[in-house]
C-alpha cells in the first residue's frame, strides 16, 4: 500500500515552498532557523 | 504479472556498496557550514519533549517572546544562521543595540546626559557575553558610527 | 604517468600550509588576504606553470586531503563531533582555496577561465572519488566527497555579483559531475549523491531561481538516474534496509517537488514513467498526480460531473520530449503512419507485438518506454485527428478509426504480462484535466465496454484498482474515470463475477462506490 507520504516529516500543507527548509532526504523534520545559512551583517560573526 | 526479477551480478555489487555506505550515512552538519557551537545535528530528546519544530518557530514574533537571554544565547552561539538573524532583530525590537566596535549589546538606562549628531554620553547596561551577565556602565560614550 | 620529482611534497606542503593559514582566521571572515600571499607562493613553487601542472596540483591535494579524512576516521580516539569537524577544517580549507581560485582567475568579466577551472576541479574530484571507489570496495567513504562537493557548491552560490554572472555555468557543471558520479556508477556514494541533489540550495537554484527553468532539464536527468539505479531494486517488492531508506529518501524529495514544483513533474512526468517500474504504483502516481498550480480541480466525487465540457479538457498538456522519435525502428514508425492514415497495411496490426517484444523473458518482455511512446503517439494523433474534423473526442467519437483499431488490436493480442504494460501506459496519462487525459480516459473505458473477453476488463479493472488502493495521493484523472466504470450502467461494471471474486475485493469495491456517492 505504499508509505504514509503525510507522515515523511514534511508539512505538505504549508503555504510556502518547502524547499528552502527541505531537512535533505532522510531528515524527518525540516532545518530549523538554527540550520541555515544566513548572510548575517559581517559584524555578527563574532567568533 | 511482472513479478521479481532476480537481481543481475551487476546490481548485486552496486548493492554491496551502498549496503555498506548504509552504515556510513551522510550527517546533517555534513551538509552546513562548520558551526563552531552547535552543529545541525539530531540530538535525540525524550518523546515526551516535542520533536517537531514549535510551529511559526522561525518568526520574529516568536523571538520576540523568547527571554533576553535567550536571544543572547541565540546571537552569540548560532552565528551566521536564520536564528541570529532573528535574535538581532528581537533584541532591537527591545531596544538593544548592537556596538560593532566592541561587538556587544548596549541598552540605555536613563536619559543620556550628553547628545550630539556624534555620540550620547550616559549610563548604560551592556551584555557581557564572557561573563553572561547584564552590567551596568556609567558615562559610556556611545558613538553613533559603531551603531548597527 | 609519473608526476614530476617533487611535486607531491610540494604539493603537501603548500595545501598545510594554506590549510593551517585558514583555520588561523576567523571562520566566515573573507581569507581574500591570505590568499593573494598565497597564490604568490603557488606562483614561486612554479605550481601555476603549466595546465597540466595545476592539474596534477588538484589531484595530489584532493588526494592529500581525502587520506588525511581516511587516516582521522581510522583514529580511535577521534569521534562524533570532533571528527567531523577535524575533517571540516581540511576539507573546507581546501574548497575554500578552490572557490578563491575559481573567483579570481582570469580577470573579472572573463567567466571562461573560471568555468574551465571549476570543470576541472570537479573532474578530477570525481576522478578521484570513482578511482577510491573502485580501489577501496566496501571501504569507501562517502563522506569527505562529499563535504567537497558541498561547501564548494555553497561558497560558489553566495549572492556576489561575479558569481552570479557564472552561476548557470557553476549549475550545468555540478549536473554533469552529478551525472557522471550517478548511482549506478558509485553505489557507494549514492546517498550523498541523492543529499547533493536534493540539497535546499541546489534544488533552489535549479528549479526556482534559474531564469526560464533552464535548469530543469538537466535536474530531470538527474532523477532518471536516480530511478533508473533504483528500479532493479525495487522490482522487488520486498525491499532491503538500505534501499527503502534510499527509496524514502526519494519520496521525500519528489513531496517536495508535487508541494513546490508541480509543473517541473507535469512537464517531465513521460521519462520518469518510462524508468519507474511499473509496480511502483505510489511513486508513480506521486508524480502524475502534479497538476499546474493555477489550476483548481473539481472535485471527482462531484454528483454528475460533467468532465466533458470542463473548459481545461480542450487544452493539450505540455509535452517536452520527443516521444515520436522514441518509436523505432523507422519502417515501423513508416507503418505506423501509414496505418494511422489508410489503415493500411493490414499486416501492421498483426505485426504490433511483434515490434513491441524484445525477450522471452518473463516479466521483461517487452521494451516499456516503445511501448509507451506508441501509445502516447496514437492517442495524440487520434486528438488531432478528431479535432481535425471538428469534433471533440468522447465515447463516440473516438471509436471506428485507426487508431481505436491499434489500442483494441494490443488490447486483445498482447499476453497478459503485455497487456498489463498497454493499459499502464494509458493509465499513466490520466493526469489533471487535459485533453490527453480525457481522451485516454475515454479510451479505457471504451476498451472495457468493447473488451470480447472478461479478462481484458478484468485487468483494466486491476490496473485501475492497484493504483487507488495504495496510500495517498491519487491521479485527478485516475478518480474520475474509476468513479465513471462503476457508476455508470453502460459498463454492468458490477455484473461481472470478478467484482465479487472475493469479500474483501468486494468490500473494496462498495467502500470506493460510497466514498463516490
Amino acid at each position: 500500500l505504499g508509505q504514509d507520504l503525510t507522515a515523511l516529516g514534511l508539512n505538505l500543507n504549508s503555504p510556502d515552498n518547502l524547499y528552502p527548509t527541505f531537512g535533505g532526504p532522510w531528515a524527518d523534520q525540516p532545518c530549523r532557523p538554527q540550520d541555515l545559512d544566513f548572510h548575517v551583517p559581517p559584524e555578527y560573526l563574532i567568533n | 504479472p511482472l513479478g521479481a526479477v532476480p537481481l543481475q551480478k551487476e546490481h548485486q555489487s552496486q548493492f554491496q556498496m551502498m549496503e555498506s555506505a548504509f552504515y556510513h550515512m551522510p550527517q546533517p552538519s555534513d551538509s552546513e557550514r562548520l558551526r563552531t557551537y552547535l552543529p545541525r545535528n539530531q540530538c535525540s530528546t525524550p518523546v515526551y519533549y516535542i520533536q517537531q519544530p514549535l510551529p511559526q518557530s522561525d518568526t520574529l514574533e516568536f523571538y520576540q517572546r523568547l527571554g533576553t537571554e535567550t536571544l543572547f544565547f541565540v546571537f552569540y552561539y548560532m552565528e551566521g544562521t536564520k536564528a541570529q538573524f532573528l535574535a538581532a532583530k528581537a533584541l532591537k525590537k527591545q531596544s538593544w543595540r548592537f556596538h560593532t566596535k566592541y561587538m556587544m549589546w548596549f541598552q540605555r538606562h536613563e536619559e543620556p546626559k550628553t547628545i550630539n549628531e556624534d555620540y550620547e554620553q550616559g549610563t548604560y547596561i551592556y551584555f557581557d557575553y564572557e561573563k553572561w551577565g547584564q552590567r551596568k556602565k556609567e558615562g559610556f560614550t556611545f558613538e553613533y558610527k559603531y551603531l548597527e | 604517468y609519473e608526476d614530476p620529482p617533487g611535486l607531491v611534497e610540494k604539493t603537501d606542503f603548500l595545501i598545510r600550509d594554506w590549510i593551517s593559514v585558514y583555520n588561523s582566521q576567523p571562520t566566515g571572515r573573507d581569507s581574500t588576504k591570505a590568499f593573494s600571499l598565497f597564490v604568490h607562493q603557488m606562483n614561486c613553487q612554479g605550481i601555476l606553470k603549466t595546465d597540466d601542472l595545476i592539474t596534477r596540483f588538484f589531484r595530489l591535494s584532493t588526494q592529500l586531503c581525502v587520506e588525511s579524512v581516511y587516516r582521522n576516521m581510522s583514529d580511535q580516539n577521534l569521534t562524533g563531533n570532533h571528527l567531523r569537524v577535524k575533517c571540516f577544517n581540511t576539507l573546507d580549507a581546501f574548497v575554500r582555496l578552490v572557490a578563491l581560485l575559481v573567483k579570481h582567475s582570469g580577470d573579472s568579466t572573463n567567466s571562461t577561465t573560471k568555468i574551465h577551472l571549476l570543470n576541472k576541479v570537479l573532474g578530477i574530484v570525481a576522478g578521484c572519488l570513482l578511482q577510491d571507489h573502485e580501489q577501496r570496495g566496501t571501504e569507501f567513504q562517502q563522506f569527505p566527497y562529499h563535504r567537497i562537493f558541498i561547501m564548494l557548491f555553497l561558497e560558489l552560490n553566495v549572492p556576489e555579483p561575479v558569481l552570479e554572472t557564472i552561476n548557470m555555468h557553476v549549475l550545468t557543471a555540478y549536473c554533469h559531475t552529478l551525472h557522471i558520479l550517478r548511482p549506478s556508477k558509485a553505489a557507494g556514494f549514492c546517498y550523498a549523491w541523492l543529499e547533493l541533489v536534493s540539497h535546499r540550495v541546489f534544488m533552489g537554484r535549479m528549479l526556482a531561481s534559474t531564469p526560464q527553468q533552464k535548469g530543469w532539464a538537466m535536474y530531470a536527468q538527474l532523477l532518471i538516474d536516480l530511478f533508473k539505479y533504483l528500479a532493479p531494486f525495487l522490482r522487488n517488492a520486498e525491499l532491503a534496509k538500505p534501499v527503502t531508506m534510499l527509496y524514502k529518501g526519494t519520496l521525500r524529495v519528489l513531496l517536495v517537488l508535487l508541494h513546490d514544483f508541480p509543473e517541473f513533474l507535469c512537464d517531465y512526468h513521460y521519462g520518469f514513467c518510462d524508468v519507474i517500474p511499473p509496480n511502483c504504483i505510489q511513486m508513480r502516481n506521486l508524480i502524475l498526480s502534479a497538476f499546474p498550480r493555477n489550476m483548481r480541480l473539481p472535485d471527482p466525487f462531484t454528483p454528475n460531473l460533467k468532465v466533458d465540457i470542463l473548459q481545461e479538457i480542450a487544452f493539450g498538456p505540455r509535452v517536452l520530449n520527443n516521444f515520436s522519435s522514441m518509436i523505432t525502428p523507422i519502417t515501423f514508425k513508416k507503418d505506423l503512419d501509414s496505418y494511422l492514415k489508410l489503415r493500411a497495411p493490414v499486416t501492421f496490426l498483426s505485426e504490433l507485438r511483434s515490434n513491441l517484444q524484445v525477450s522471452n523473458e518473463p516479466g521483461m518482455r517487452y521494451n516499456i518506454p516503445l511501448m509507451n511512446a506508441l501509445v502516447l503517439y496514437v492517442g495524440t494523433q487520434a486528438i488531432g485527428f478528431i479535432r481535425g474534423k471538428t469534433l471533440t473526442p468522447n465515447m463516440q467519437t473516438i471509436a471506428h478509426s485507426s487508431h481505436m483499431d491499434i489500442f483494441q488490436n494490443l488490447a486483445v493480442d498482447l499476453d497478459t504480462e503485455g497487456r498489463y504494460l498497454f493499459l499502464n501506459s494509458i493509465a499513466n496519462q490520466l493526469r489533471y484535466p487535459n485533453s490527453h487525459t480525457h481522451y485516454f480516459s475515454c479510451t479505457l473505458l471504451y476498451l472495457f465496454a468493447e473488451a470480447n473477453t472478461e479478462a481484458i476488463q478484468e485487468q483494466i479493472t486491476r490496473v485501475l484498482l492497484e493504483r487507488l488502493i495504495v496510500n495517498r495521493p491519487h491521479p485527478w484523472g485516475l478518480l474520475i474515470t474509476f468513479i465513471e466504470l462503476i457508476k455508470n450502467p453502460n459498463y454492468k461494471f458490477w455484473n461481472h463475477e470478478f467484482v465479487h471474486c472475493a469479500s474483501e475485493i468486494e468490500k473494496l469495491f462498495e467502500s470506493v462506490a460510497r466514498s463516490c456517492f
